[in-house]
């Protein structure tokens, strides 16, 4: 059962995707598992849906994993998913917000990359697809988004790491929550799971021009790393991604926040300063603990601010 | 599978945006094979570059030269992989 999963270790590909459906066999009423569209090498494209019931309510979208080395992201993932399902009925914040709305979650969103962090190569970030016109394989998932898509803040060469890809949504990993999102056409919040460097970020990457709602995200942002920081201290920096550390066109949180998504974060999960993506497994549970207050922040204020 | 033998990663500080630019000319030498974790973005904020062993040295007189302050931040990548997957394996023993 979900008991005897190993949450403080790193775990291969099947061992999460038969964790998830020990996680929906151990939650009926609560969690199902959707598929919505397979990767460029036909991985199943898996979302968790938490729901208690009504039908397209207002929804909020999390994901891990989108940069495949991330692992502690992934591993975050499967932690939050599992408290989010222990806690509802449980934690007065968690039975609000499932009591009116429903929680999406993709803990890998980059199965190829995955899948190949554990065979071949730990360092590979990407996606797998092969480049028609290059040796080198792969485009940066968070470069491929139709939101400034093709500025400087990205790469037009496949063999960079911040490779944009041949055109916006090339990546059907990108597409697949593309046309999730835009045929669910309730998602209030987009939750984006990165690591390292201890970030809250919020849009805009691909311009230096403010949100509307800037003061507001970055005042729910202040909050949530305040909370954050809690129970280890650990400090993390937040702002818009232009502000904070570089232009970075073609983002997940921005083509959501461009699509109409007012609440959309990216996370830059903690590194101590030491290890970079190779934080050791006994660093997980601490990471996902700290994550969760600052994860509840939003979520809650997302419930409190319908619109 | 790809092993990181000897690999570096170092934690570089640029003190100027001259630095910042030739910290990014540096990423962009394809024959060097250099990774960036964390990419430079302005003067005081780290960036940490994997250096693959055959580049180290090459990679550190070049910041020597330019006065670019460095430490490294994993003295052999291959090694914490190992340790990584040796912590995988005793927990899959455990699990089971």
């Amino acid at each position: 059962s979900t008991k005897t999963f190993d949450f403080a270790s790193y775990h291969t590909i099947d061992e999460i995707y038969d964790w998830i459906d020990m996680l929906v066999d151990g939650h009926p009423s609560l969690v199902s598992k959707i598929q919505i569209g397979q990767s460029y090498e036909n991985r199943p494209l898996y979302v968790l849906k938490f729901s208690t019931g009504g039908s397209n309510r207002p929804a909020i979208w999390l994901d891990t994993g989108i940069h495949s080395r991330e692992w502690v992201t992934q591993a975050t993932g499967i932690w939050t998913a599992n408290k989010i399902a222990e806690e509802y009925g449980q934690d007065p914040s968690v039975t609000a917000i499932l009591d009116s709305m429903d929680i999406f979650f993709e803990i890998i969103t980059n199965p190829d990359g995955f899948a190949f962090t554990h065979s071949s190569n730990r360092m590979w970030r990407k996606t797998r697809s092969i480049n028609a016109s290059s040796h080198c394989v792969g485009v940066d998932p968070n470069r491929n988004w139709d939101a400034g898509f093709g500025g400087s803040g990205s790469s037009s060469n496949p063999c960079s790491d911040i490779y944009r890809g041949p055109y916006a949504h090339s990546e059907r990993e990108v597409k697949a929550i593309v046309d999730f999102i835009h045929s669910h056409g309730n998602m209030k919040s987009v939750i984006s799971i990165h690591s390292y460097s201890q970030m809250l970020l919020f849009p805009y990457g691909y311009k230096t021009e403010p949100v509307p709602n800037h003061q507001e995200l970055n005042e729910l942002a202040k909050k949530a790393v305040n909370d954050l920081a809690v129970l280890y201290g650990t400090k993390y920096t937040y702002g818009s991604i232009v502000d904070t550390i570089y232009l970075a066109d073609g983002t997940t949180v921005d083509w959501a926040y461009d699509n109409g998504v007012k609440y959309s974060f990216s996370f830059e999960l903690r590194d101590t300063g030491r290890y970079g993506f190779l934080l050791p497994s006994s660093q997980i549970i601490p990471t996902a603990t700290e994550t969760w207050p600052a994860l509840l922040d939003i979520m809650v204020y997302v419930l409190e601010h319908p619109y | 599978e790809q092993l990181f033998v000897g690999d570096q990663v170092l934690r570089i500080t640029a003190s100027n945006e001259e630095q910042i630019t030739l910290l990014r000319v540096l990423g962009e030498q394809a024959e060097l094979q250099v990774d960036f974790w964390r990419h430079p973005t302005s003067p005081g904020r780290p960036a940490d570059l994997r250096v693959p062993f055959p580049s180290l040295q090459a990679v550190k007189i070049f910041l020597e030269s330019n006065s670019i302050s460095y430490s490294i931040m994993i003295k052999d990548v291959q090694e914490l992989l190992d340790e990584e997957k040796k912590t995988m394996m005793k927990s899959r023993r455990i699990g089971r």
